[in-house]
């Protein structure tokens, strides 16, 4: 455990908290993708199998529990609250859950490190997280105008992946042997899709205007 | 062995 990889973790439970306070806070969900959050909860579902058998540590199985609580109730909120679902904007998030599960599905049957069940699954996970943020971003893209909050949602989950990257420098650095190709190249995709956000946010930032994307 | 490496992160 180094401090990037710490960061990184916590990063990614803070983009989620954000998240979810925002919904309980204001009772919305407006220009929330429900497709990501389904993605990611699948994400977690699948790489997260192992939490009853293969014990590592109780920081990793305590984060696993988190990560898939609170992003249950992130999907719950959107599909089930008697308000937070009618602000659910179904119009927009339209993408196709196929388009990305399918790929990565025969990619990790291609692709692994060993070919059974749960590493498989778990190779799936890490191909599905690269691309699961593409239907918030396309729904970004779409509202425009993108409220603060959920401006900050995407803006520290893209921190989160920076971050890993750093962890992988700083581990391949000073751990002899340590490689992690399928990780690597995953991760590197996953955080190229935010740098055309990350540029706009950025902009929005110096300028202090509120955040908006071309179209 | 490396896929166990792998494996400590989360």
């Amino acid at each position: 455990m180094n401090l990037f990889r710490f960061a990184g973790d916590i990063l990614h439970l803070l983009s989620i908290l954000v998240l979810l306070l925002k919904i309980h806070a204001t009772k919305s969900c407006a220009g929330i993708s429900l497709k990501t959050q389904e993605l990611y909860l699948a994400v977690f579902i699948t790489r997260y199998l192992d939490l009853f058998w293969n014990f590592h540590s109780l920081y990793n199985s305590v984060f696993k529990v988190v990560y898939i609580g609170t992003t249950s109730m992130i999907v719950w909120y959107m599909r089930r609250h008697r308000n937070v679902k009618l602000t659910y904007d179904r119009d927009h998030d339209t993408f196709r859950y196929l388009f990305l599960v399918a790929p990565c599905a025969v990619l990790s049957l291609l692709i692994n490190a060993r070919y059974n069940l749960f590493e498989i699954l778990w190779t799936f996970s890490i191909y599905l997280e690269a691309v699961a943020i593409l239907p918030q971003l396309v729904l970004l893209q779409r509202t425009k105008n993108v409220d603060n909050l959920t401006g900050n949602y995407v803006f520290l989950l893209g921190l989160y992946r920076a971050f890993y990257i750093l962890n992988w420098v700083y581990r391949f650095a000073t751990e002899p042997g340590y490689s992690a190709w399928l990780v690597w190249i995953s991760g590197l995709i996953q955080t190229g899709l935010y740098l055309d956000f990350f540029y706009y946010y950025v902009q929005a930032w110096k300028q202090s205007k509120k955040l908006q994307l071309p179209s | 062995a490396q896929s166990n490496l792998l494996k400590d992160e989360l």
